[in-house]
């Protein structure tokens, strides 16, 4: 379903270059629940960045479905966005002029559901997190894990077959960080396709597949534990 | 040494009122490493943001040594701030203009210490972090985890006798969350005083002491357990 070849990313940094995808080889396939785990910096970020159309590989392809990304336009890439993809970002990229109700809604605006599904759906998301008093606040009005929840509900709000979530639950507590990996089981469940990028090895009891990145490659479990 | 009696922040929102601070009493002994735990929105970062002079409380005192943080204007705070803390946010607060070295000389430019002596502990710092490759990087050039270690070092580059962390762990994988608890260890152990918010029940080996706060107050450990 995602077809990833040969991906390279390079950033050339005065005279240095930092090549923080270092030649990606990966199958993910439909329904599949995938953790990516590596150490800060190895280069899992840049993945899914790649992998959700927000950037460009210097190298190597990219295929979800039937869609090379490569080949896709500016505009071509947004539409695959917004229809494909929810993308839960590490450090949230809410709106802080919106409140949480704006922030959620956004991704809505396009698609054909009615209104009133909208924002039943958003409001029964924002109860599963525990954030419906919530709806008037913004941003910098709420604590940090109360803000990332913010980021969850709006990347699940159109129901999107591929949801892409870094460290979704960073800020989180114990228990909250849990309800978190449930909701996105869950989902998974119901025949989506997950990627997750995070620390938390409780996420593993979740995945039908682990990957290991170090150094912008992915390695086997073996070379990750004894890295 | 600090003393926190009968405090209380209040937002106002709309119409109705957010007890972020619900009457805290809280004695922190000079030369302890208190670790404070609580579910996300139970009030951690606002408890620190008022311990640290960074705003003022609705109610209530705090005192610092001989300091009376209500008491202090505006610029005596900022000297307070500069003078005996050491700050790491949990969104990091970075400037985005600067790159890793000058975000951690920013602290340094008061400090009486010569230039020499300030960038060789700069040096170590980065080096303890694993951060030396990256003095000439700005904020967005790097990793959520790369950018949360700049933080801490700038936290710690004037060698305050107090360090206020606010989740200081939440984006790093757990080699390098440990090193970090570690580096607060050994400061800890050379007689600076430490509080710690977090969600990583690993810090609780370093604490010489544990608090719990639950919707705004500061409840017992049997009382968390059963939340
Ligand atoms: N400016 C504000 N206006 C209104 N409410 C606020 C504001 N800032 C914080 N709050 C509320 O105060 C409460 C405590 O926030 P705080 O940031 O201290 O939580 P926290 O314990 O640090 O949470 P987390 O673990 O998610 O970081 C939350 O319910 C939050 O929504
Ligand atoms: N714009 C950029 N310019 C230069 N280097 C960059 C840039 N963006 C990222 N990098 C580098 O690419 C590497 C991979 O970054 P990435 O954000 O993917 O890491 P990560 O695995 O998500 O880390 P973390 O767990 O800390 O979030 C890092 O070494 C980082 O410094
Ligand atoms: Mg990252
Ligand atoms: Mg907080």
């Amino acid at each position: 379903y995602i077809r990833i070849r040969g991906l390279r990313k390079v950033y050339q940094m005065g005279h240095t270059k930092v090549h923080a995808l270092d030649g990606v080889d990966l199958d993910i396939p439909r329904g599949s629940f995938t953790v990516l785990m590596g150490p800060s910096g190895s280069g899992k970020s840049t993945l899914l960045y790649l992998l959700g159309g927000l950037d460009r590989p210097t190298s190597g392809k990219i295929q979800v479905g039937e869609q090379d990304l490569n080949s896709m336009d500016e505009n071509a890439l947004a539409v695959y966005r917004r229809r494909t993809l929810g993308f839960i970002f590490q450090q949230f990229n809410l709106v802080s002029s919106m409140n949480t109700l704006e922030n959620i809604s956004f991704p809505m605006r396009f698609n054909g559901s009615s209104s009133k599904a909208r924002h039943q759906r958003a409001a029964r998301l924002l109860e599963q997190l525990g954030m419906e008093k919530y709806t008037r606040h913004r941003p910098t009005e709420m604590s940090g894990g109360q803000q990332q929840r913010v980021a969850i509900a709006r990347a699940l709000v159109n129901d999107p077959p591929v949801i892409l979530a870094d460290e979704p639950t960073g800020n989180l507590d114990t228990a909250t960080g849990f309800t978190v990996m449930q909701m996105l089981s869950d989902l998974h469940k119901e025949g989506r396709t997950v990627v997750v990028v995070t620390h938390d090895p409780r996420m593993a009891r979740f995945a039908t597949r682990m990957i290991y990145i170090l150094d912008g490659r992915l390695v086997s479990k073996e070379d990750y534990d004894q890295a």
